[in-house]
């Protein structure tokens, strides 16, 4: 994962996320408040105070609160057309990453988010092989193939060429497994089938916040499955991470611990079997550690809410004047 | 990749989607083998 | 950074020049990736090739230098690999050594593996897909055809690999098929390593079936279970498979674990066929003649 475009250009801090941002949004306030400049200074002979004023209050740009708030609809908006046109949950996916990742590096102030949404869900139909012609998109989307291709080349290049995306689906599939294998015998598999549905939804909805680049897939996917039922994920993890030996719990399901009991005695100054390495699980998971980073996941997860239509529109009429001083 | 955190146990799984695939004609004689899609879930969830 | 100095080569969808980065001074090869020619935006070979080199690190692995825009044209700027297999195989006058054969089959099985690893299928692994290094490595090129392994319900276009390496069920028109399509492909290659010409040159796809067949047998559900189940089965002309006896008259220099190893690569059933770990860690490569120096490979 390390070695992944993913990591190694797309995960962040909460700081650097949030510095990245500012700087995007900065340089986009900066070109905006050029502008207005140039067209006050071309017009001021025939601009009225009372339109002087208009400007100076309406037509300011944008925060990058106020950026943020219309990306997140814009997500929104992304995965719902991306699910009307009834593509694969991973091409939903790709689709709601692209864009949200181009709009880290560019402002809403300078490319319009609705003229991105198709553009990156055709580009993530094509990079998962889910090929779909420009103009049977276009017909599908109710679009034309000049806006759709428009800013594909810009796009590729904001996404810094890295196209390939690990999203937490399949995590999710591999731990439904090694939970069955941890705990075997002791979960209800049609249980586990409903948690598996609901968490893959829930899944979707947490690529539309931040999550995606402040933890790795796996650690959403286990925040994702504790939301479901906390119990059974400490249990699971207890199981498999935990170094503490418990004595009264048998073989079976303490398979891991019985190896390190037997790794154990060896340093106790034991008879020094042999231990298969290959066998003896490397267990370099730091338990408490990761169940801290599964809790802040899940708070974040718990605090992001979707924006409100009426906002978007407040936000979206902002956006047009600070772009368009002569209209308003 | 010595010590991967798991190890692929199909006789534990109850994963039907997948298992429904493996008795499939056209699978079978594709060279379709469920090991495959098993690792790659597991490798993906232990990244 | 880089400059583009002489045209080298035209695809379907890029030209490729020989350049030189300016800051290493290191000799360079650029694709230029034509935009105007596809109808639907960014040419989906252009798309595979960025997707998978950007994950991809491995001394026998093309190294994607860098990407960049220029004058509307999609830049790749890759390592600067002087020839390939197919160059080295065709020239008779270049001779080499049954310990040449096997370092460039490890490179090529490391660099395969490499690939699998990450999930990602080829698709079209062939001699002069495998470019060679100016010290002499063989690096695993040309993605243009690369996906990721699908998920279980994915269906794939069997209309992959370039026919005289092409998979049996692929000829089958599999639509499930696995990394098994690549080994196969290094099993041809292997062959044509040893014999140094063609080893199943099909003239068109329904020949290709014919030539294979006849070379290795035509598979039965015995061996290869439900293979009776593909279209077009039915209509097959039935060949033995070779014996060894056969295959050692045929590959005269082969010792008896490079058979096996060919073999192996070249198993109808594409569920047993050997996966490149297996490959790697077969006995071929732990006998003599160890595997040359690449740099000493003339």
């Amino acid at each position: 994962y390390r070695h992944s475009s993913q990591f190694r250009m797309w995960s962040f801090t909460e700081k650097n996320l949030r510095e990245k941002r500012k700087k995007t949004n900065e340089r986009a306030i900066g070109t905006i408040n050029e502008k207005l400049r140039k067209f006050i200074e071309d017009n001021k002979s025939s601009l009225t105070e009372e339109e002087l004023q208009t400007l100076r209050v309406k037509a300011s740009p944008l925060s990058m609160e106020e950026e943020l708030q219309l990306i997140n609809f814009y997500s929104k908006k992304v995965q719902v057309i991306a699910q009307h046109l009834n593509l694969p949950t991973e091409v939903i996916a790709t689709s709601i990453t692209f864009f949200r990742r181009f709009f880290l590096d560019n402002s809403v102030m300078e490319f319009d988010p609705k003229n991105l949404v198709h553009t990156t869900i055709f580009l993530a139909c094509k990079s998962e092989n889910y090929f779909i012609s420009v103009d049977s998109f276009a017909k599908k989307a109710k679009s034309n193939r000049e806006a759709i291709l428009k800013y594909e080349f810009k796009l590729v290049e904001s996404l810094k060429f890295s196209l390939l995306n690990h999203h937490p689906y399949k995590p999710l599939h591999g731990f439904f497994l090694d939970i069955q294998t941890i705990l075997y015998g002791k979960v209800d598999l049609k249980y586990m089938g409903q948690i598996y549905d609901r968490c893959k939804k829930k899944i979707t909805d947490a690529l539309l916040t931040d999550i995606v680049y402040l933890f790795t897939p796996p650690q959403i996917t286990l925040a994702i499955i504790s939301m479901e039922d906390e119990q059974l994920i400490s249990r699971y993890l207890e199981l498999k991470f935990g170094k503490d030996i418990s004595n009264n719990t048998d073989d079976q399901e303490n398979g891991v611990n019985k190896e390190v009991k037997e790794v154990n005695k060896e340093e106790e100054g034991g008879v020094p079997e042999k231990v298969d390495d290959k066998h003896e699980p490397q267990n370099d998971i730091e338990l408490n550690k990761l169940l801290t980073i599964i809790s802040q996941c899940v708070d974040l997860l718990e605090k992001s809410e979707s924006v409100t239509t009426d906002d978007a529109k407040r936000v979206a009429a902002k956006n047009y004047y600070c772009q368009n001083p002569s209209i308003l | 990749d010595l010590h991967q955190r798991f190890e692929v146990d199909e006789t534990k799984y109850n994963d039907p989607l997948v298992q429904e695939l493996e008795k499939r004609k056209d699978y079978i004689a594709s060279g379709f083998r469920t090991d495959f899609i098993y690792e790659r879930v597991l490798t993906e969830a232990f990244m | 950074n880089y400059t583009k100095e002489k045209k080298v080569g035209e695809g379907t969808y890029a030209v490729v020049y020989l350049g030189k980065q300016l800051s290493s001074g290191d000799s360079i090869a650029v694709k230029e990736i034509k935009t105007s020619e596809f109808k639907d935006g960014l040419d989906m070979s252009a798309i595979r090739e960025v997707k998978y080199l950007q994950e991809l690190n491995h001394p026998n692995v093309i190294n994607l230098i860098d990407i960049f825009m220029a004058y509307d044209n999609l830049n790749l700027v890759l390592e600067f690999l002087p020839t390939d297999l197919e160059v080295v195989i065709k020239d008779k006058n270049i001779l080499f050594t049954p310990a040449d054969i096997k370092s460039w089959m490890l490179m090529t099985l490391r660099g395969v593996y490499h690939v699998h690893r990450n999930f990602i299928l080829h698709r079209d692994l062939k001699p002069n897909n495998l470019l060679i290094s100016p010290d002499g490595l063989i690096k695993v090129a040309d993605f243009g055809l690369a996906r990721a392994v699908p998920g279980p319900r994915e269906m794939l276009t069997s209309n992959v690999v370039t026919r005289w390496y092409r998979a049996p069920e692929l000829l089958f028109g599999a639509k499930h098929y696995t990394y098994a399509v690549d080994v196969w492909s290094i099993g041809v290659i292997f062959a044509e390593l040893m014999l140094r010409i063609p080893y199943l040159p099909g003239q068109d796809d329904m020949n290709q079936m014919e030539v294979t067949f006849r070379a290795l047998g035509t598979p039965t559900d015995k061996q290869w279970p439900e293979v009776s189940s593909f279209p077009g089965y039915n209509k097959l002309q039935i060949y033995p498979s070779p014996s060894r006896d056969e295959l050692r008259k045929r590959f005269i220099a082969a010792t008896e674990s490079a058979l096996t190893l060919m073999e192996n690569m070249l198993m109808m059933n594409p569920q047993t066929r050997w996966n490149t770990i297996q490959c790697l860690e077969s006995e071929y490569f732990k006998e003599l003649p160890a595997p040359s120096d690449p740099a000493d490979i003339n």
